[in-house]
C-alpha cells in the first residue's frame, strides 16, 4: 500500500504537539518520577475521596463492582491533571518525596546517584523508553495479587535470581569432566585410545555472546494494570 | 466508558495465579496475537509489520514453554494479545502518548501492546531510528508477566539501546520468563554428538563436535559452552541434515574405531549412512551399495523399527535399544554378540532400585562433554556409570543407572515454537 511518507520521516515536518515535551527543569522531572512510579502516589484514602468526588451513574458502578468481582479493572488514568508551569510550592516533605525518588531514578538508570536534577539525570529522562511504569504506580485495590510490589517480593525475587545465578556458574562446568568444557582439547579417560576432542564452530552455526553474569538490582517496575 | 468497560470484561483472559511470586501470568501455553487492523503503522508495509511481530514472540517462544499463533480470522475477545500503533490518544486507550521522543510504547498486563506511530520505528536490517522487533520483545515480556529489570544486557530495561546487531535474550531474560511458566520440557526422538575431522592450515587434524537434540522433524544445536541452544534453533531437519527422513529419525550411531568410521541415521524399517565431509546422506557407498537400506540387511538379527542406539568404543559394539530388550551388534563381525538380546535392565542395571527407564528408550546419548552415556526416556534421563567412576567406587554395578534428573535440568531452554512460526 501507498507509504504516507519516507521511513526516515525527512519529507515530514513534525507538527511541534506532535513532539514529546523535552524535560528541562524539575517540575517536569517531577512530572516523569510520578508517571513512572517513583513519586509514589498520595495515600489510598485521598485517591477513593477522589473517586466518589467525580459522580458515576449508578449503572456504571454496577458495572464497575462487576468487574472488580471478576477480577478486572477499571484502567485509572495516569494522565497527570494538567496545571500551569510555575505553580508548584512544594512543601518540606514534597521536596524530601522529589530528591529521595529522583535517587532512585538515577541508581536504577546508573547513573551518578547525586539527588540533584543534573544533566546526566536530564539527558536519561529525555532518552527514549517504554511507558509501562518502572513502579506500580496506583496501587490497584482490587486485584491483590497484581499488585505486590513490596519489599517482600522484591527478597523473594531477589533470591530465585540469586539462586539461579549461582546454579549458572556452577553449571558452566558441567558433568563429571569438570576440567573439559567446549573449545578445550578433551582426553577421554573412558575409551583405551586416548583422544583429543574440541569443539566445533558447527557448518552454519552463529556462535552467540556468552551469558554474561547478571548483577541483579533490588527495584522494579509492574506492567501496566490492565 | 461503559462500550469500553463491557468489551473489557468479556475478556475471560484465563491467568495463573503465581501468589509464591506475586505475578501473574497467562495459564494456557498457547497464545494468540493480531496486529489489529485498526492500527497499523503508517511506516512500515504492513507484510513487514506482522512479520517482525511473528520473530518477536518466535523470540519468546525459543526460550519459554509457551507458543503464539497469529489469529487473523477468530472474534477480537478470543484474541489473547492486540497489537496497535496509534499516535496522541490512540485506540481507545486512556494512556495518551507523548509525540515524537520518549514513550515510544506501553503494554498491558496479560493485555494488548500500542506503539506510538510518531516514533521512527525501523526494522530488523535497519540500523537508524528505533528497531520496532527490540521494542516488541521488550512489550511481549510485559504482557507476559515480567517488569522492567534494571540489568545491562537485559531486554526488559525500561529506556531504549541503540540498536545492538546481535540483540537476543540473554541468561537472566529466559531465566526470569522461565520463573513464570516453567522449563520447556518434552521427549526427544535422537541426541548425538556429531564429530568430524577438520585440518588446520598447519596440516594438523583437529577433531570438532556439535550436539545436537532432535524432536519429530526439528533439531537444536546446544552450544554447552553458553548452557543454551543456538539462538534461532529449532529448525526443520531438513536445512541442516541433507536426504535424512524430514519427519525425524528414530536413532543416530556413530561407529569410529582405528579400522573404520562410519555415521548412520535409522528410522522405521530403514537406515541412512551420512557422508560428513559433504554434509548429506550417502546415495550408494563405496561397496556400491545403495541407501536407504534396509536394517535386516545391514545389521543382520537387529529387529526393526528400533527406539534408540549408540556405539560403545570399549567393546567396539552398537547397542539398539526395542521396548525392554538390548542387543548387542559386533561390527568386526557384523553380527549379534552371544547371548544377546538381554533385558535392558540386565545390561543396564539400576543403582537406586526402583528408579529405572525400564523400556523404550527415546535416546541413548554419549555425551563428549560430560564424558558419559545417558539414556533418555520422555523428559528424563539416567547417565550410565563410567569406567573411571567403577574404579573409585567398585561398588557400583558395571553399566549401572544413576537415579534419574530431569533432562531440562541439565541442559536448557530447548523450546519448541509453534509450527506456524517455525519458518521464521
Amino acid at each position: 500500500e501507498k507509504l504516507f511518507h519516507n521511513r526516515d520521516h525527512s519529507d515530514m515536518q513534525i507538527p511541534k504537539s506532535h513532539r514529546a515535551p523535552v524535560i528541562t527543569d524539575e517540575y517536569e522531572a517531577e512530572l516523569f518520577l510520578s508517571r513512572y512510579g517513583f513519586i509514589k502516589p498520595p495515600q489510598q484514602e485521598e485517591i477513593q475521596m477522589k473517586q466518589t468526588d467525580i459522580s458515576f451513574s449508578d449503572d456504571f458502578l454496577d458495572d464497575f463492582q462487576t468487574a472488580i468481582q471478576e477480577g478486572t479493572s477499571v484502567p485509572l488514568s495516569r494522565d497527570i491533571p494538567e496545571t500551569s508551569h510555575g505553580e508548584v510550592h512544594k512543601s518540606e516533605s514534597e521536596s524530601q518525596a522529589f530528591v529521595s525518588a529522583l535517587t532512585e531514578f538515577q541508581m536504577v538508570s546508573g547513573l551518578p546517584v547525586t539527588g540533584v536534577f543534573d544533566d546526566a539525570t536530564k539527558d536519561a529522562m529525555n532518552k527514549p523508553r517504554c511507558g509501562v511504569p518502572d513502579k506500580e504506580i496506583v496501587p490497584n485495590p482490587h486485584v491483590v495479587t497484581e499488585s505486590i510490589g513490596g519489599l517482600e517480593l522484591e527478597n523473594s525475587w531477589n533470591e530465585t535470581f540469586n539462586e539461579i545465578d549461582g546454579n549458572n556458574t556452577e553449571n558452566s562446568i558441567i558433568g563429571n569432566s569438570s576440567n573439559s568444557s567446549e573449545g578445550d582439547i578433551l582426553n577421554f579417560n573412558d575409551t583405551e585410545s586416548l583422544l583429543t576432542i574440541s569443539n566445533d564452530t558447527h557448518k552454519n552455526n552463529s556462535l552467540g555472546n556468552p551469558t554474561g553474569n547478571s548483577s541483579w538490582t533490588s527495584s522494579q517496575s509492574q506492567p501496566l494494570q490492565n | 466508558g461503559k462500550r469500553h468497560l463491557a468489551d473489557l470484561m468479556s475478556k475471560k483472559r484465563q491467568k495463573r495465579d503465581l501468589t509464591e511470586s506475586g505475578y501473574m501470568a497467562f495459564s494456557k501455553d498457547v497464545l494468540r496475537w493480531r496486529l489489529i487492523g485498526e492500527g497499523y503503522s503508517s511506516q512500515l508495509t504492513i507484510d513487514e509489520q506482522r512479520y517482525i511481530f511473528r520473530l518477536a514472540f518466535r523470540m519468546w517462544s525459543e526460550v519459554s514453554p509457551l507458543e503464539f499463533v497469529e489469529d487473523t480470522w477468530s472474534p477480537l475477545e478470543d484474541v489473547d494479545i492486540k497489537l496497535g500503533f496509534g499516535t496522541g490518544r490512540h485506540l481507545g486507550c486512556n494512556q495518551k502518548f507523548d509525540g515524537t521522543g520518549q514513550e515510544f510504547a506501553h503494554a498491558w498486563f496479560l493485555g494488548d501492546i500500542h506503539f506510538d506511530d510518531d516514533e521512527h520505528f525501523t526494522g530488523p536490517s535497519s540500523h537508524t531510528g528505533i528497531s520496532l522487533l527490540k521494542v516488541a520483545v521488550h512489550e511481549i515480556g510485559h504482557v507476559l508477566g515480567l517488569p522492567h529489570i534494571y540489568r545491562p544486557g537485559s531486554i526488559m530495561q525500561p529506556s531504549y539501546l541503540p540498536y545492538e546487531s546481535s540483540f537476543e535474550m540473554d541468561w537472566t531474560d529466559r531465566k526470569a520468563i522461565q520463573h513464570l511458566y516453567g522449563g520447556c520440557r518434552g521427549r526427544f526422538s535422537t541426541v548425538f554428538d556429531w564429530i568430524r575431522k577438520e585440518k588446520t592450515p598447519y596440516g594438523d587434524i583437529r577433531i570438532r563436535f556439535n550436539t545436537y537434540f532432535m524432536r519429530d522433524g526439528w533439531y537444536w544445536l546446544y552450544e554447552n559452552r553458553n548452557n543454551r541452544t543456538r539462538y534461532g534453533d529449532p529448525v526443520a531437519l531438513q536445512i541442516g541434515w541433507h536426504g535424512i527422513p524430514s519427519d525425524g529419525v528414530d536413532a543416530y550411531v556413530h561407529v569410529w574405531s582405528t579400522k573404520r568410521e562410519a555415521v548412520y541415521f535409522f528410522r522405521g524399517l530403514q537406515f541412512w549412512r551420512y557422508d560428513n565431509e559433504n554434509d548429506r546422506v550417502f546415495r550408494h557407498d563405496s561397496e556400491g551399495r545403495q541407501y536407504p537400506r534396509l536394517i535386516s540387511e545391514g545389521f543382520p538379527g537387529i529387529p526393526s523399527p528400533i527406539d534408540s542406539a549408540f556405539y560403545d568404543r570399549r567393546d567396539s559394539h552398537i547397542y539398539f535399544f526395542r521396548r525392554t530388550q538390548v542387543y548387542a551388534f559386533s561390527v568386526e563381525t557384523n553380527s549379534l554378540a552371544s547371548g544377546f538380546p538381554k533385558h535392558i535392565r540386565d545390561v543396564f542395571p539400576p543403582v537406586e532400585s526402583g528408579d529405572h527407564p525400564d523400556g523404550s528408550i527415546d535416546a541413548a546419548y554419549y555425551s563428549y562433554s560430560h564424558n558419559a552415556l545417558f539414556l533418555l526416556k520422555g523428559t528424563r534421563f539416567w547417565r550410565v556409570v563410567g569406567s573411571l567412576e567403577r574404579w573409585r567406587r567398585p561398588f557400583l554395578p558395571r553399566n549401572g543407572l544413576m537415579p534419574h534428573k530431569e533432562v531440562d535440568q541439565q541442559w536448557f531452554d530447548i523450546c519448541d515454537v509453534h509450527p506456524t512460526s517455525l519458518k521464521v
